[in-house]
């Protein structure tokens, strides 16, 4: 399967349509600081389904809904739609292309949905962590892991290895 | 019979073994459990010798030794389950540009299977990617997509 | 009458909101005690509003504009109690081209009274310095000193 | 006061005699990774007086004398000399230049020197607490304060706020 399309819109700092189309190979993503680099890969992990609010950096889900800027006001939904190229079929699900979204409204509701179908957040989950793309999978790797895996706490490291087993 | 964490320690020493040797040009370098039978919950001692230095503590070696060597064992732990698609996010902050070109060495031998998304500011890393995606904030607080191209960056 | 550290406090918090707002070429920022009997106790919060973004705390900010916001602090630590010299080592990693331009430009303005040492692999930050100082290891794990110009390094 | 030069033997990877002489200004340290920038920064510390062999990233301060290569054997001794140009007194004795030696046996015997007189490890920290370059000060900043200033336990800001006062 092979990563396809990012649809992001009133995600974090995406308070605009934000969509990114993508190839196979090594892809640089740059821009001054700030812009939104990080916000994608925050993007990627919610769409998959992360439950945690602190591995997106936001203190509690319902902040990484677009809360304004000197010149706009906030929105009340989050959005982010991907979709993978699926004709090896090694997702579990007979179509070329799966599209899944995740919504989140300010009142707190969550929509999850594959191929436009509306669905549980376990049928995402389950459907992620057989290709290694669970919350706790490996297949973001970031700075600051690495003060965490050379900690010479042990207990820091062990959560790290935890997660690949 | 090992148990499934044995195992999982197993794969990611040796991946950790090598990959260490392809970052670092050479040297070696070993992770141990200090507790056999159970190898994550007794702690872990990650050794390292780059080339031509000593056998010492990971703890030891400088910022961007450290940064490698990490580099090399968070992969190691990604490739018991490769995913087919992986995030970077500025791991190359604390890399001169040998090592730039080790790490991105490796990331190249392994994007055949695996797509490679990764977060920089560093234009060596840039020069030695497929293609560039740039993020720009136009307007304050709002991120928007634009088209980059390496001469642009320089 | 205010105690030492409460002075020390005062002191830092002046020199902050305006360093900060030098290396970020505006917005605005701010440290509160959360115990003004003993702001050193009592823990410290530290806010801050890049330009154009949404006061908010120091903690929501982007891995750059933290390292900036931090930069900025300790400076004001530095600033209570200034040495003849002072040495930075590798400030600038996560900062992008403009960052690295501000971050420049205050050491440029305290370099009349202060020496600055700074360790770096950042081409932008060694084109801003007054002079170069290479170290290598010809010899595996034996430093030694070279001279190095800008032009080698490109 | 200004500094005017450094001389380090022994210390760390310095196992041959490495000089440097320091002009005003901004001065770059560069090189590839673990050629020995930090190394300096810690030579700087240890020849100030600084007791703590954390400080200088090593387990115990024996550590700091230079163990050995692929190529060569361990050494003896380490040793810093550090020279102040002093023309304007702000240091308090009354030379045109002033410098200190510090130097560490295998043994565990320890030399401070001042103007390459023996004295006490108290009258070069003395010398140097009143111009803000004790082993408290803020005269290194390091990328791993960054992390610390910015922890929300206010326990690890508190530490750095202290030094200051
Ligand atoms: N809910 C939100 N609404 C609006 N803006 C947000 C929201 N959450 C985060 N942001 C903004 O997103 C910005 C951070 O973006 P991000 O972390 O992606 O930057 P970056 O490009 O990775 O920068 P760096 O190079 O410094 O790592 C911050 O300025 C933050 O204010
Ligand atoms: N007592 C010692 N004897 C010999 N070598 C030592 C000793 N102590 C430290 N070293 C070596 O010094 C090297 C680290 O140097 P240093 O931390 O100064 O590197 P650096 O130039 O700052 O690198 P980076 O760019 O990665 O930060 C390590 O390779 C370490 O093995
Ligand atoms: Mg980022
Ligand atoms: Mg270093």
């Amino acid at each position: 399967m092979r990563l396809k399309r990012l649809e992001i819109l009133g995600f974090k700092s995406f308070a605009d349509s934000f969509i990114m189309d993508f190839e196979p190979g090594i892809s640089a993503v740059v821009g001054p600081n700030g812009c939104g680099k990080s916000n994608v890969a925050d993007a990627l992990r919610w769409v998959l389904g992360t439950q945690s609010a602190k591995q997106i950096r936001a203190e509690v889900m319902e902040n990484v809904i677009f809360d304004g800027s000197s010149g706009r006001k906030p929105m009340g939904m989050a959005e982010v739609k991907v979709t993978f190229d699926n004709s090896d079929r090694s997702l579990a699900l007979d179509f070329d292309e799966v599209s899944v979204t995740r919504r989140l409204f300010r009142s707190g509701v969550s929509e999850y949905l594959i191929n436009g179908s509306k669905c549980r957040l376990m049928d995402v989950t389950d459907l992620m962590v057989d290709r290694g793309l669970g919350s706790a999978g490996y297949w973001i790797l970031e700075a600051e892991m690495v003060k965490t895996i050379l900690s010479p706490r042990a207990e820091d490291r062990r959560e790290l290895f935890d997660e690949a087993a | 019979a090992q148990t499934r964490f044995q195992e999982t320690f197993s794969q990611v020493r040796d991946h950790f073994r090598e990959v260490f040797v392809e970052l670092f040009g050479g040297g070696e370098a070993d992770i141990t459990a200090l507790d056999a039978e159970d190898p994550l919950e007794g702690g872990i001692q990650i050794m390292a010798r780059p080339r031509g230095k000593k056998l010492e503590n990971v703890t030891s070696l400088s910022g961007g030794e450290r940064a490698l060597a990490a580099v090399a064992l968070l992969f190691s732990l990604y490739l018991v389950k490769p995913s087919p698609f992986c995030i970077l996010d500025e791991l190359d902050a604390p890399l001169d540009d040998a090592n730039i070109d080790s790490f991105m060495g490796i990331l190249k031998r392994f994007s055949t299977d695996t797509q490679f998304l990764m977060m920089t500011h560093n234009k060596r890393s840039m020069e030695a990617s497929d293609r560039l995606y740039g993020i720009t904030m136009a307007e304050p607080g709002v991120s928007g997509l634009t088209t980059v191209s390496l001469s642009e960056i320089e």
